[in-house]
């Protein structure tokens, strides 16, 4: 249970970064 | 209901009970050393006491004696730390928001916003192919224009080269020497009709 | 701050145990012990309680080390002070994924609306002044044709 805390903490703490560098080269694609 | 502290966990990197668990087995076995230690020794001592009555079972139950007392009070003492530190410093206040989850308060957009905001993309995406598709339109366009006009003008230059060419033998404006042109092939008409009168 | 109220907070925790633990105590439990040896009872009590302070201090410090603390706790002081003036709860993750990421979307996401109407009003404004020279162009070719015309039946 405490992994499953830890895993789903540290996701919500890194991972809408690493998602939103993905969008944006997605964007920035579409603008090109 | 155990509150997993997952906010708490997002900040520190670990949960907080983990931690207090982490300190509480550390701290519990530095006493269970320790009363070894202490064990340890006095059974040496002993065991160095020519004729000496007192067994090291006696000693162990003295010790198990000391640790019972002593790990009731270890653990009252610790819950009442765990309980502090989970409160005043391994927390995150409720109207706290970590920096990484700034956003979320700044752009408070409901899925519906979201979807409104995904759509005018969409919309302003075609918008812009739409005035792409117009504008090679209007280019195609101003490319043909330029063709007709040069049509046009060759065909204009066209009059001009005749008019310039009737100025160059003399008739100035067509219409007059035109005119003039028809009146004096009247003339040579009549003049012609007369003269085979005359000759008949 | 937290630091300074986590080692309070231990350090209070540290002399409760060791008044609990009292020598009073330790004599009562180690009594057959005592009578044999009552300056050395002592000294055992007083190494041992001793040399358990000194290896929970150090316990805590490597905890500390461990998991990075000092700093995580003045990290944490700074950001709720920043946050003291206000009172309603703050968010919180919502334990839906994709709730949460389009949250964190949504700069982006109006940067690049942004960009399209800039680009938008760019290319607008490029066909209406490409809509003009066509109409001037147009007007110009109708005026050429009139004038062709005119020609024409001045000849005519």
């Amino acid at each position: 249970f405490d992994e499953l805390i830890v895993e789903t903490a540290t996701r919500r703490k890194r991972w809408p970064k690493k998602i939103l560098v993905h969008a944006v080269q997605t964007m920035k694609a579409e603008q090109e | 209901s155990v509150d997993p502290m997952a906010y708490e966990a997002q900040f520190f990197g670990f949960t907080p009970q983990t931690c207090m668990q982490r300190i509480y087995i550390a701290f519990q076995d530095h006493l269970f050393d320790m009363m070894l230690v202490v064990e340890g020794v006095m059974l040496k001592k002993l065991h160095g006491v020519p004729g000496c009555k007192i067994s090291p079972s006696q000693i162990r139950k003295c010790t198990e004696k000391f640790l019972l007392f002593m790990k009731e009070h270890f653990d009252k003492l610790f819950s009442k730390m765990e309980k502090m530190l989970l409160q005043l410093v391994l927390n995150i206040p409720k109207n706290v928001l970590l920096p990484e989850d700034r956003v979320q308060e700044q752009y408070p957009y409901s899925q519906e916003e979201f979807q409104a905001l995904q759509d005018e993309l969409q919309q302003l995406q075609q918008q812009c192919r739409a005035e792409v598709a117009l504008q090679q339109e209007l280019l195609a366009e101003l490319e043909e224009q330029k063709v007709v006009k040069a049509e046009l003008e060759k065909i204009l230059q066209c009059f001009d080269d005749l008019e310039n060419i009737c100025r160059e033998h003399g008739a100035g404006n067509f219409k007059e020497s035109f005119a003039f042109l028809t009146q004096s092939s009247k003339k040579l008409q009549d003049v012609l009709k007369d003269v085979e009168e005359k000759s008949k | 701050g937290r630091a300074q109220v986590f080692s309070a907070v231990v350090d209070t925790f540290l002399e409760k145990l060791v008044a609990a633990g009292s020598y009073r105590r330790f004599v009562n439990c180690y009594r057959c012990f005592y009578k044999l040896q009552p300056q050395l009872t002592r000294s055992i009590y007083d190494q041992f309680i001793s040399q358990l302070q000194v290896s929970i201090k150090e316990e805590i410090q490597e905890v500390k080390n461990e998991g990075n603390l000092e700093e995580l706790f003045s990290s944490l002081d700074k950001i709720v002070e920043e946050a003291k003036d206000r009172e309603e709860p703050a968010w919180r993750p919502s334990g839906i994924p994709a709730q949460d990421v389009r949250g964190a979307l949504v700069p982006s996401v109006l940067q690049q609306r942004a960009h399209l109407r800039r680009a938008l009003r760019q290319r607008q404004g490029r066909s209406s002044s490409l809509a003009e020279a066509v109409l001037a162009g147009r007007h110009s070719i109708a005026e050429l044709q009139q004038l062709i015309q005119a020609r024409q039946q001045a000849w005519q």
